[in-house]
């Protein structure tokens, strides 16, 4: 019987060995099958990604381009069909885009190309690819990492879309403002929201859970600052649309309850660290709608002062949120046509869209900045729960 | 003095709209 004797870090290169016929197994024990949630793969963020990429490692090493070149292939199959079969499920999606990331690293931490080593030790310089040049696949795997970023945006879009006009703009928290109701849309106030109703709390809860999973997950920081960015964009977006084409969503406590719901947004970008991720900034447009809605409008003064506060909002948008205003009790006038006549004129040197919707469906522009991964490859192990027994460490 | 890395051989890859369609057509060749 051969005696088991563990090897020491210092004798493995990082590499992982695997015998041609064992291709599919890989493909389909390490992603096809692999459960996100599974404890070993929590250890490590990134794990599948570095065991791919020690795979790659060992085809570079014996040299042997057409295997380099069939586990790539298979790899960026393998994502996409999971990502296909599984394509409205947070987890997985956001699981994938984040080991799809962190393989691109690798295969530039890697690379042995200079720009891309600045930050690594001497081991891991020893462990650069030989043979093979991948910058052809790197593109293929960084649009590949596109596609499964504009299918994580669709997924959350998806979850968010049924929360946001009840959790931003329908639901009602203020207390004392409730009652405010502008003139004959008076309702039962009720401090509690109806079952089924979503409230901004339900919209806290999710952002909470989207973050933590993206977290668990080892995502890029850089990357999750663009998501979450994304994801105000659509609650801004959406919120500001509904707005506009909802006469009883304008009036003064509207803007109040706008308001304050957009600082708990603020505060949670803040507890979370994300205030530099341009987040905030999505919302403007429906921060700026509601202080319309806050603001006087009947002098020349308040005019001027309307057209320099709207700025991120169209004049489309302004006019219409002034002529759908509703006053919140007899003692308040609607604003007048004469006055939405003064903001026209001062507004019509503007060179903006006329178009009055936001396009709630637009996705900025993703980037993956390179985020090199100190982990050094010879410590890697592999627990058994994944089934991969059949790799070999070198 | 550092080591200059060998000259690596540049693995042409297709595109991934490229591979969509070679996958595709293995797809529909398998039963």
């Amino acid at each position: 019987r051969p005696v088991n004797i563990p090897r020491k870090e210092k004798d493995f290169q990082g590499m992982l060995e695997y015998k041609k016929d064992d291709e599919l197994k890989l493909i389909k024990n390490l992603i096809l099958e692999l459960k996100p949630r599974g404890v070993a793969v929590n250890l490590i963020p990134g794990l599948p990604a570095y065991i791919l990429f020690m795979c790659v490692r060992h085809a570079d090493y014996i040299n042997d381009d057409q295997r380099v070149r069939s586990l790539l292939t298979s790899t960026i199959n393998g994502i996409k069909k999971i990502l296909k079969k599984r394509s409205d499920d947070f987890e997985i999606v956001s699981f994938w885009l984040s080991n799809t990331c962190r393989f691109l690293h690798c295969l530039k931490q890697y690379s042995g190309e200079e720009a891309f080593m600045k930050h690594n030790t001497p081991r891991q310089n020893d462990h650069c690819l030989r043979n093979f040049d991948l910058a052809e696949y790197r593109q293929v795997i960084s649009d590949l990492a596109i596609q499964i970023y504009q299918q994580l945006t669709k997924v959350m879009e998806n979850v968010l879309q049924p929360m946001i006009v009840s959790g931003m703009l329908e639901h009602e928290t203020i207390q004392g403002v409730s009652g405010l109701k502008p003139t004959g849309l008076r309702k039962r106030t009720s401090s509690v929201a109806d079952e089924g109703t979503y409230t901004l709390d339900s919209i806290v809860r999710q952002l909470n859970n989207f973050h933590s999973t993206m977290c668990q997950h080892g995502m890029d920081p850089e990357l999750i600052k663009q998501i979450v960015k994304q994801m105000f964009y659509i609650i801004g977006s959406v919120t500001l649309n509904n707005l506009l084409l909802r006469k009883d969503m304008c009036s003064w406590s509207k803007g109040m309850q706008i308001r304050y719901n957009v600082s708990q947004l603020e505060e949670w970008l803040r507890d979370k660290n994300l205030q530099t991720s341009g987040a905030k900034e999505t919302l403007e447009p429906l921060i700026q709608a509601a202080q319309l809605l806050q603001v006087k409008k009947k002098t020349d003064e308040d005019a001027e002062a309307i057209c320099s506060m709207c700025s991120a909002l169209t004049t489309a948008q302004i006019v219409k949120v002034l002529n759908l205003y509703t006053p919140v009790n007899e003692f308040e006038e609607r604003v007048t046509a004469s006055f939405i006549r003064t903001i026209q004129v001062r507004l019509q040197n503007r060179k903006d869209s006329p178009q009055l919707l936001m396009d709630a469906k637009h996705i900025f522009p993703v980037t993956f900045p390179f985020n090199p991964s100190s982990l050094a490859l010879e410590s890697i192990q592999i627990p058994s729960s994944m089934n991969l027994g059949f790799l070999l460490r070198v | 003095s550092t080591q200059r890395p060998r000259p690596r051989v540049l693995l042409k890859a297709p595109t991934l709209a490229e591979m969509d369609e070679m996958n595709i057509s293995e797809e529909e060749e398998s039963p």
